[in-house]
């Protein structure tokens, strides 16, 4: 009885809300959505094609135990260590984009010619911890 | 999280130089002053305003000259067939360019008619500046492009024969038509409405990209008759389809290392489905074909297999 008097009073459907922080800690690292068009830059003067662009972005923290989850390197884990026990001044491992995707750009150069382009790595497409 | 950046900016001069800058790329003796930021000042107009070093720098990448409403047309038509919507390019293992760029005449160029027997023949000086083509983009083809605007009904089978020269400019810059390496290609085409019809001239101005010209100037001889000779109608009276001066395309590959490079990728991601793509410093043939890997990289993939 002592014990359940200390408990405290938790109703029965707040369990999944409670075990979950456990399972899924909260704003771990992913992938976020970003979407921008080039009129808002006022590049469309220029910028044909896309009309919008979305490069997407990685946020949230990285778990203590990143592992095979991220495919991050056991470097990662060791760089938390020394965060967490030695050297507080080190950073943690951040939350970094790990592939991208290219992106197709039709675009009007200085001289009135015309360039289609296609370059690397415009997209964020996987996040991981480093 | 690739080292890729440094061997960026230790890369020599490749990318898109300003005319400005030429000449350091052209005179390596011409090294631009330690202080001058010399990545930024060598990279396409898009990387150079995303690395936002202020309005007033990337202003002047702004474009002084509007381009043809036909060839913006014709572009936006080629976007289409190689991007997604959203901008990606599209898994097309035949296209092999990652560039593709399209020059109109510079506007001094004459149009001239000449009255011959056979009817008019349009004759017209060309002269297309390549500035913007840079150290490392390499030729996969270059195409003349002509739209017929046939507001005029015409017969709906033409042959047209189209006779082109290069002219050399003498040191003076003056224009004199030297012993010109001329071609002669003969046409038949269906004109339909707003009709594009490319000619091939990549093996004719091979040379000269290949030597990094910077302007080209070649005659266009055009003439078009009513008819088909395949099906032996009498090619008769000459046509007066005035083609429009046609645009340069040249299909590149960029080889610097912000272009999307698909057959590495596509490549990778056939050996090893599953690690994530890395960069291999692999240097494409800019005729497309894929050089041999190294001879460690075949052991190392033995190995792996």
């Amino acid at each position: 009885d002592e014990n359940l008097k200390e408990a405290p009073a938790t109703q029965p459907y707040n369990l999944s809300e409670y075990f979950k922080q456990f399972l899924f800690p909260q704003n771990e690292c992913e992938l976020h959505n970003f979407r921008l068009s080039f009129s808002q830059l006022k590049w469309d003067k220029w910028i044909i094609a896309p009309h919008r662009y979305s490069p997407q972005y990685c946020k949230g923290d990285c778990p203590r135990v990143v592992g095979h989850r991220y495919g991050s390197p056991v470097h990662t884990m060791v760089q938390n260590l020394i965060y967490e026990k030695l050297d507080s001044s080190v950073p943690k491992p951040s939350c970094v984009p790990a592939e991208y995707s290219p992106l197709s750009v039709l675009t009007i150069e200085p001289d009135g010619s015309i360039v289609y382009k296609e370059y690397e790595d415009m997209i964020a497409t996987k996040c991981t911890c480093r | 999280p690739h080292s890729r950046g440094r061997a960026a900016s230790d890369r020599t001069s490749g990318f898109l130089v300003a005319p400005e800058d030429n000449a350091s790329e052209l005179n390596p003796l011409l090294q631009l002053p330690k202080g001058v930021r010399r990545g930024y000042a060598l990279l396409p107009p898009l990387l150079k305003v995303l690395s936002d070093r202020g309005p007033q720098n990337w202003e002047s990448e702004v474009p002084r000259l509007q381009p043809d409403s036909r060839a913006l047309r014709y572009m936006k038509r080629l976007y289409k067939m190689s991007a997604t919507k959203e901008g990606i390019p599209k898994a097309n293992k035949s296209h092999l360019y990652n560039t593709v760029r399209l020059f109109t005449p510079c506007s001094e160029c004459k149009h001239r008619h000449r009255d011959l027997m056979k009817g008019d023949v349009h004759s017209v000086d060309l002269l297309f500046n390549l500035d913007r083509v840079t150290a490392l983009e390499y030729l996969l083809k270059s195409v003349l492009l002509y739209s017929f605007d046939t507001s005029v009904p015409v017969s709906p089978s033409l042959t047209c024969t189209c006779h082109l020269s290069v002219k050399e400019q003498d040191s003076s810059g003056q224009v004199c038509p030297s012993i010109p390496h001329s071609i002669a290609f003969s046409l038949h085409l269906e004109v339909k409405k707003r009709k594009w019809v490319e000619i091939d001239v990549t093996s004719f101005l091979q040379p000269l990209i290949a030597t990094k010209r910077r302007n080209i100037h070649m005659g266009v001889n055009f003439t078009c008759l009513m008819g088909d000779p395949q099906q032996n109608t009498k090619l008769e009276n000459p046509v007066n389809v005035a083609p429009v001066p046609p645009s340069l395309l040249l299909y590149l590959n960029d080889t610097s290392e912000q272009a999307y490079h698909r057959w590495n990728s596509l490549r990778h991601i056939r050996k090893n489905p599953r690690r994530p793509r890395q960069r291999n410093g692999l240097r494409v043939d800019p005729t497309g074909d894929i050089g041999k890997e190294p001879s460690q990289g075949k052991r190392a993939s033995r190995q792996r297999r």
